[in-house]
């Protein structure tokens, strides 16, 4: 899913 | 989390406590570039801002609380605290040809037409030009002290090593993100001609210093 694209990284 | 990953953001901590470190055992903000760190307050703030609108683990929160908190203790540090040390007449580097051509770029090249996202996206692509004020001012004053080049080694190396993760990650996650790996690459390859140098004098016991 899109939104979980870069979110986890920093 | 993959070891890439992990490793690429310990180096990216530890340059920020190296940086501290530097300024607060040395009482001074001398070879730092403000404009850098001023660009590096905004990078953090323009990515962070979905610390409000979704969790994804502890470690990622303290991390992104971390980065921004610190960004702006090392402003106020050079700005205000230590003032009379820093070297502004160095530090000339003329930020808008960077802030403005980003900003734009996030307009039109992004994920999707947000307000977060293109936040995010013009955070990425500022962080990635984000170190040039301050390598512009050591060739300027043609010299960096070592503890500021194990600074700039640490952050460059810090991008680095995201991309072996983004590799990995492409491999065995099928995640791939162009706009971060095209900024990454970016990023990484204004760092080389630092890491030759770093390389070649800084790690033999020599510090920096350009011929004029």
């Amino acid at each position: 899913k899109k939104d979980a694209r870069v979110k986890d990284e920093l | 989390m993959n070891i890439f990953r992990l490793v690429g953001d310990m180096s990216h901590l530890l340059a920020i406590i190296i940086l501290l470190m530097k300024m607060w055992k040395s009482r001074s903000v001398a070879g730092i570039s403000g404009k850098s760190q001023i660009l590096f307050a905004i990078v953090f703030t323009t990515r962070y801002l979905d610390l409000f609108t979704s969790f994804v683990s502890i470690y990622n929160t303290s991390m992104k609380v971390f980065f921004i908190g610190t960004s702006y203790v090392t402003v106020y540090f050079i700005y205000q605290h230590f003032k009379p040390t820093y070297d502004s007449n160095h530090d000339t580097f003329r930020v808008e040809f960077l802030i403005v051509p980003v900003g734009g770029l996030a307009f039109l090249v992004n994920h999707e037409f947000s307000l977060l996202e293109i936040l995010w996206t013009f955070s990425i692509y500022l962080e990635s030009v984000a170190i040039l004020p301050q390598l512009f001012m050591v060739s300027k004053t043609g010299e960096a002290e070592s503890i500021t080049s194990h600074y700039l080694f640490a952050l460059g190396s810090y991008r680095a090593l995201y991309l072996l993760n983004w590799i990995y990650r492409y491999y065995f996650e099928g995640f791939f993100d162009l706009i971060a790996v095209v900024a990454g690459c970016v990023q990484t390859i204004l760092y080389c001609d630092f890491f030759y140098l770093y390389i070649t004098k800084v790690l033999k016991g020599k510090k920096i210093s350009l011929p004029a």
